[in-house]
């Protein structure tokens, strides 16, 4: 039996709405260590990758070694538009069920139960090598937002400019270009925090669909964090409440490269 | 228009 209780229900929530529009169906991996999962866009462009330890929850059982709970995206974030921003959230499937079951509670006043039929979903599984990288970029999840959203106005893609002190964002597109510095701001308050660590400089292009997906997952945390290395696929990284212990949601995605 | 890369060249299956 699978049994996980998450007092925060708005996480879960947040991570579904963080990657629904990526993917149509996904297998939710279950074992002791807590929940994985991971999902390629269907061009291949784009990769979701979700840790949750058993940390982030109040209870977790997992009495095999592994489960494999196949989720139809859309059907799951209908389910949680029954989830209340305070509720708890308990799942729970038996070990040869055929269903996963959602519970959302607020007190013992209201309580919402929805038995969701799972899916057999063959996935094709990719091994992630363990990347350090030449640039990381750690900056506010509004501000990765706010760039995202502004610069897509302009152009199908976006140059992201790593160099020691600061990071340029720049689009090139019919009516024009435009760049946005970021400056490497480590001494400010923690909300408006921009920290740039470059080993060697890197300069990148991306699809901004895509960035603009990722910023989907930005209530997840406060801080999001970019990995980029030369000629390989962008990480980015939110941690859940900002806390790497709790597990994190990354995307990953293919560069684009000129001819 | 830049080429989009698919994450088959860098990532394996596992």
């Amino acid at each position: 039996m699978f049994e996980a209780v998450l007092s925060n229900g708005s996480t879960l929530k947040k991570i579904f709405e963080g990657i629904k529009d990526l993917c149509t169906d996904v297998n939710f991996d279950v074992s002791s260590e807590g929940i994985k999962l991971q999902a390629m866009d269907s061009s291949h462009v784009s990769l979701v990758s979700l840790e949750l330890h058993t940390d982030v929850f109040e209870q977790f059982r997992c009495d095999r070694d592994s489960m494999t709970l196949g989720l139809n995206m859309k059907s799951v974030t209908q389910i949680f538009k029954i989830c209340g921003n305070d509720d708890s959230v308990t799942m729970r499937a038996e070990d040869e069920g055929e269903t996963l079951e959602f519970t959302f509670e607020k007190g013992e006043d209201r309580v919402s139960t929805f038995e969701l039929k799972l899916m057999d979903i063959d996935s094709e599984h990719l091994g992630i090598p363990d990347t350090e990288y030449q640039c990381n970029v750690k900056l506010p999840c509004s501000e990765y937002q706010r760039i995202c959203r502004d610069m897509a106005g302009f152009g199908d893609n976006m140059t992201i400019d790593c160099q020691k002190g600061g990071v340029t964002f720049s689009v090139d597109g019919e009516v024009g270009k435009g760049k946005i510095f970021l400056k490497h701001q480590p001494n400010v308050e923690e909300k408006h925090k921009v920290i740039v660590t470059v080993k060697e400089g890197v300069e990148l292009d991306f699809a901004l669909r895509y960035l603009n997906n990722f910023a989907k997952a930005a209530p997840l945390s406060d801080h999001v964090q970019l990995g980029l290395n030369s000629d390989t696929p962008l990480s980015v990284r939110f941690d859940i409440e900002d806390k790497a212990t709790l597990g994190s949601l990354k995307f990953f995605l293919a560069p684009k490269i000129k001819e | 228009q830049p080429t989009q890369l698919t994450l088959n060249s860098f990532f394996t299956p596992s």
